[in-house]
């Protein structure tokens, strides 16, 4: 569902080049629970940032469901992302005006294909799922920070994307929510077959991932599969 | 060294009032390695704000080294906040126009006992403390989640303060990392008897820690002491 071939992305910094990743060429199948790891600045943002396309590559050629984004206009990338690709950010990334379930609404907004009731229906069952139904209307700066992160993570599931991309999304969680929430990705990975695409630094989320992958200073230094039940 | 009598912290929401804190009263002795846990939203960052002084609670009082923090000017307060109180953020708060280097340096720069030449070394020496002095120039967006989060560290250590406020720290580090940040800190804690208060979720935190206090929606439900070598 994602292919990566010979990918690198460069940086200036001043009068310097700085590789954030080298050379990365990889195949992601259809419905795998991938977790990428790796040390901090080792490139794992960088990498889930190209995948999700809210950055180009330098140089190198990402596939998404077999088409080749670097001939995608602006807004068919944007409706990919709206309908395709979920994405949790490290920093979350919610609208500061907006409340929670406003925030969970917006990605929907733009889907003439989803009603205004599905629209409501979706916002209210993942907020929900993520345990913050009391917290709909409270804004980002009335949420700690640990809501903001599910508030993210319900924004990006409501979308029912084929892929998911989620960077960190249990660093700012106690283990008990952290667990529920990779309990709930689970199940939408088996029922709905949901590629989850993970960057993380989570023992938990490692153990119950299908596949691995391990990052050092922009390459990719090893690939894991485990054979799960 | 921290003193709260009978804390209280509401919010208003709307026509509501949401009560964060409830009747806290602790007494935290100079030098502890006190760690806070809890669920996501029981009041960690809250009470946290509150001893930081950047906070005020609704009912009760608050004493830093045996003063009365309602007292004090607005002026007295960001004094002892940039002499005494060092803060690690959750969500770092890294001034996004200045360079790393630059980030670390900016609460010195009110310090009138401290010379720029000394202002340079310890900017230099607590970057390469948490492995970035490669990265001085590099402004917030041009790091990666853990790098920022290192800086907001070094930002907070380079005060030399009686009191390191620690928001979930680790969070977005990854093992190795998180684990030399927090030898850093054990060992400023025993040679500078400096007091750290964090607010975790991190098992390796709490173990290290020789004092830990349980909140749950607002109240302290359990503290405990540790005899550590
Ligand atoms: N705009 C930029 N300019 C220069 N260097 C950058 C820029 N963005 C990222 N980098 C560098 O690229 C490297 C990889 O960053 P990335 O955010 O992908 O790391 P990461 O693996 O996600 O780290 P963490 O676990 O800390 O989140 C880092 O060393 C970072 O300093
Ligand atoms: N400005 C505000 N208005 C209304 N409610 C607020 C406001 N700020 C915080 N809260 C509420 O206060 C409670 C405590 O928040 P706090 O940030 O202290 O939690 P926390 O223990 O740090 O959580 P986490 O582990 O998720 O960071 C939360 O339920 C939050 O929704
Ligand atoms: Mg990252
Ligand atoms: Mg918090």
């Amino acid at each position: 569902v994602v292919r990566i071939e010979h990918v690198f992305k460069d940086y200036q910094l001043g009068e310097q080049t700085v590789q954030a990743l080298h050379d990365i060429t990889w195949s992601i199948e259809a419905g795998v629970f991938l977790a990428i790891s790796g040390p901090s600045g080792s490139g794992k943002t960088t990498l889930l940032n190209l995948i999700g396309c809210i950055d180009k590559p330098t140089r190198g050629k990402i596939f998404i469901n077999g088409d080749d984004v670097s001939d995608m206009s602006p807004n068919d990338l944007a409706d990919l992302r709206s309908r395709s690709i979920g994405f949790i950010f490290q920093t979350f990334n919610l609208l500061p005006v907006l409340s929670a379930a406003e925030n969970v609404e917006y990605p929907l907004l733009r889907r003439t294909d989803i009603s205004p009731e599905e629209r409501k229906k979706r916002v209210a069952y993942f907020l929900d799922m993520v345990g913050l139904s009391k917290f709909a209307d409270n804004r980002p700066n009335q949420l700690s920070g640990g809501q903001r992160q599910r508030v993210a993570i319900a924004r990006a599931l409501a979308i029912k994307p084929s892929i998911v991309l989620a960077d960190e999304p249990t660093a700012n969680l106690d283990k008990a929510t952290g667990r529920e929430i990779l309990s709930l990705m689970k199940q939408i990975n088996r029922r709905l077959k949901t590629t989850f695409i993970f960057s993380t630094h989570d023992q938990k989320v490692i153990d119950r991932a299908d596949r691995l992958v391990q990052m050092e200073d922009g390459y990719i230094t090893a690939f894991g599969v485990r054979n799960e039940s």
